[in-house]
């Protein structure tokens, strides 16, 4: 493992305790979508079906966990923690998430590895982590205002992506048989998504004022 | 390639 995929799981982790920090210390999920917090339990069940058939190491298999286990107890809060769930902002959080579910699926089934009951969860995953922040960023923009661990766990999920880039692209010059253009074309196409978030963000931080996007 | 450390990220 190279220190940009260490750091890119850092940021991941980072990101995650963010949420679960504001989540438990303000009882508010406002700002937060429950739709793409969804998505990621469904991306993490689907890809880690694996920690039943493969062992690669303690480290993958404690994060995996530690992803499956923090994703449901983020949707559980949010759906189930009687404080928290009032403060969700249903009216602003209505991307139709079932359709990325769906065209992810018949991606899935398209584009694999290979077709076996495995690759095909495996591919369906990594397609719909691709798209699963989208009604995050549209809950973003409709809000207008981001609070700070709101603003700061989008962010972190930011770097995370962009982490892995560098790490594909270490492993594509230091690796004799690097190839993998499924994750690695999906991976593009979700960090190109926090583009114009990051931009806003930057900005936000330069002039030391608090993040707005425009509407 | 070699499928076997094909899912070795997270």
């Amino acid at each position: 493992m190279n220190i940009f995929r260490f750091a890119g799981d850092m940021t991941h982790l980072i990101s995650i305790v963010v949420l679960l920090l504001k989540i438990y210390a303000t009882k508010s999920c406002s700002g937060i979508s429950l739709k793409t917090q969804e998505l990621y339990v469904i991306v993490f069940l689907a890809r880690y079906l694996d920690l039943f058939t493969d062992f690669i190491s303690v480290y993958n298999t404690v994060m995996k966990l530690v992803f499956i286990g923090s994703s449901l107890a983020i949707v559980w809060c949010m759906r189930m923690h009687r404080a928290v769930k009032r403060t969700y902002d249903k009216e602003l959080d209505t991307f139709r998430h079932y359709f990325l579910v769906l065209g992810s699926f018949v991606l899935a089934l398209l584009l694999h590895e290979k077709f076996t009951f495995q690759e095909i969860f495996w591919a369906f995953s990594i397609y719909l982590e691709a798209v699963a922040i989208l009604p995050q960023l549209v809950m973003l923009q409709r809000s207008g205002n981001v609070d700070n661990l709101t603003g700061q766990y989008v962010f972190f999920l930011g770097a995370y992506r962009a982490f892995y880039i560098l790490n594909w692209i270490y492993r594509f010059f230091t690796e004799p048989h690097f190839s993998r253009w499924i994750a690695c074309l999906s991976g593009l196409v979700q960090t190109a998504f926090y583009a114009d978030f990051f931009y806003y963000y930057f900005i936000s931080w330069k002039n030391n004022a608090k993040l707005q996007l425009p509407a | 390639h070699d499928f076997d450390d094909y899912h070795d990220e997270l």
